[in-house]
């Protein structure tokens, strides 16, 4: 474990602290793309399904808990709870185009044709672009809740996070694990455009718009 | 430099 993981992993952890309480305070999740939630519920249990044959450690175990549980959770407010305060026509993304090419990209690079190291290899795929439904959401819209971008930018910073903890490790343990890295750089990658937008007009206090 | 071989990352 290293500091920038540790962030990254804390970050990641206030994004979804930032999302239940925008859901619970304005008893709404519009602006939340459910398509991008169930995603991340799939990259979850598809990842995290090695709680059953590998111990890491009682910190990797809670987090993973606490992911699987959390991104549930998420999906009942949505789908059952706040149920009105979400406009399916304006969510449309087609997550086919999405989950399509995870299943076979993870198919032919893998580590290990082995059927749980293809379900790590389809949720690292698929996570890297799992954001998608929720930007072209946005990009549509053309505008969000401020606290709907907080969420966005702390989940981003997540992955950027983990950035400079590849490189860390490279450097301190010898080891890289290019499947991991290149899904993340892609993912982050596709924050870019929010994030500019974010630090020019969000943190200077004006309201998250696109130009028209 | 070796591949990681077990998934210690969320």
């Amino acid at each position: 474990m290293n500091l920038f993981r540790l962030l990254g992993d804390l970050s990641h952890l206030a994004s979804i602290f930032i999302l239940i309480h925008k859901i619970q305070t304005t008893r709404s999740c519009r602006g939340i793309s459910f398509q991008t939630q169930a995603l991340y519920v799939t990259v979850f249990v598809a990842r995290y399904i090695d709680l059953f044959f590998r111990w890491i450690s009682l910190y990797n175990f809670f987090m993973k808990i606490f992911f699987i549980a959390s991104s549930v959770y998420i999906l009942y407010l949505m789908k059952y709870r706040y149920r009105p305060t979400h406009d399916p026509s304006i969510d449309t993304f087609k997550v086919e185009y999405l989950v399509g090419p995870a299943v076979v990209l993870s198919l032919i690079f893998n580590y290990k044709f082995e059927f749980t190291e293809i379900l790590w290899t389809f949720s690292i795929y698929l996570e890297a672009v799992a954001i998608l439904p929720q930007l072209f959401m946005l990009q549509r819209t053309g505008e969000a809740e401020t606290i709907t971008t907080h969420y966005l930018a702390a989940l981003g910073a997540y992955r950027a996070l983990y950035i400079p903890n590849w490189i860390y490790r490279y450097f301190t343990e010898d080891v890289v694990d290019p499947i991991a890295i290149v899904a993340g750089l892609v993912q982050t990658g596709l924050y870019l455009d929010f994030f500019y937008v974010y630090f020019t007009k969000v943190l200077q206090g004006q309201k998250f718009e696109l130009p028209a | 430099t070796e591949r990681r071989k077990g998934h210690d990352e969320l």
